[in-house]
């Protein structure tokens, strides 16, 4: 099973 | 004052169907190099960064830095009422609540103009860490976009094997599976025919194919689009217009349990 991660993973907010 | 001149409306056009599907509303960052999108879709999952440069313009005024909030829909609306080649004019006074769209047929013998109101948007911007990928891959955007179509037909998710041979798109579902294979093109006539890869690294990712799908809606924009990818990162998938910017997509990968 696959699981879909979210940008906030990966790129912090400004 | 902020006012922009561009030539051919229908580019403007084309920007609104590639972004549409994926946001509702955004904020254009006006200033005197030009007008910057980056607005992530609902669920988090993808980003739309756009450039337009102002030296892409044929006129392009920007006396202090605006933020606009446009409903899309209601953009959209407008831009149905030119027609590709008319010239068009964006105009808004500072801190104006209100953005006018102006349409000139070339002959002049038609204008129009509209009004549009603007949104305050809670801007949520990210900061995108520069990346050197560990595979970029360039190919004819249409291409792209029959294959992302083509495979979603069998399941979710695609995933893309880039190696040294070529790069491989797959996808299974509840009828079978499907696997398209594209090596580097040898020899090609015209650059945006061909297929290149610029590999350190071999990557496979997993990707949702409704969101590569939607990507694909920037197909006329360019004849070749640029994917890049590193392990465990998001893709970023590249279409360049000409002589005006860029929209990049960014799409954060599906991950084994």
């Amino acid at each position: 099973n696959m699981t879909q991660r979210t940008l906030m993973s990966y790129f912090n907010k400004k | 004052m902020f006012e922009a001149r561009l030539l051919k409306s229908g580019q403007l056009k084309k920007i609104l169907e590639a972004i549409k599907e994926l946001l509702k509303e955004a904020t254009f960052d006006c200033s005197d190099s030009g007008i910057q999108l980056q607005a992530m879709d609902d669920a988090h999952v993808s980003l739309v960064s756009m450039c337009l440069k102002s030296t892409g313009f044929d006129k392009f005024r920007c006396d202090r830095n605006l933020s606009m909030g446009i409903n899309l829909e209601s953009m959209v609306k407008i831009m149905k009422c030119c027609s590709n080649d008319d010239i068009m004019t964006i105009k808004a006074q500072d801190n104006a609540d209100t953005l006018t769209i102006m349409f000139e047929t070339k002959n002049q013998e038609k204008m129009s103009d509209y009004e549009m109101k603007l949104m305050n948007l809670d801007q949520e911007h990210l900061g995108i860490p520069e990346t050197n990928y560990s595979c970029i891959i360039k190919m004819p955007s249409s291409e792209f976009a029959r294959i992302c179509r083509d495979l979603s037909q069998f399941g979710d998710s695609l995933v893309i094997a880039c190696t040294k041979e070529g790069v491989k798109f797959s996808t299974s579902g509840d009828i079978g599976s499907a696997n398209v294979k594209l090596s580097q093109t040898s020899t090609f006539d015209k650059e945006e025919e061909g297929v290149t890869i610029e590999m350190t690294q071999a990557v496979c990712l997993t990707f949702a194919c409704r969101y590569l799908n939607l990507f694909c809606k920037a197909t006329p924009l360019s004849t070749q689009v640029i994917l890049s990818m590193s392990g465990d990162v998001p893709l970023v998938v590249e279409y360049q217009i000409e002589e005006l910017g860029c929209i990049r997509y960014y799409l954060a990968p599906k991950i084994e349990e």
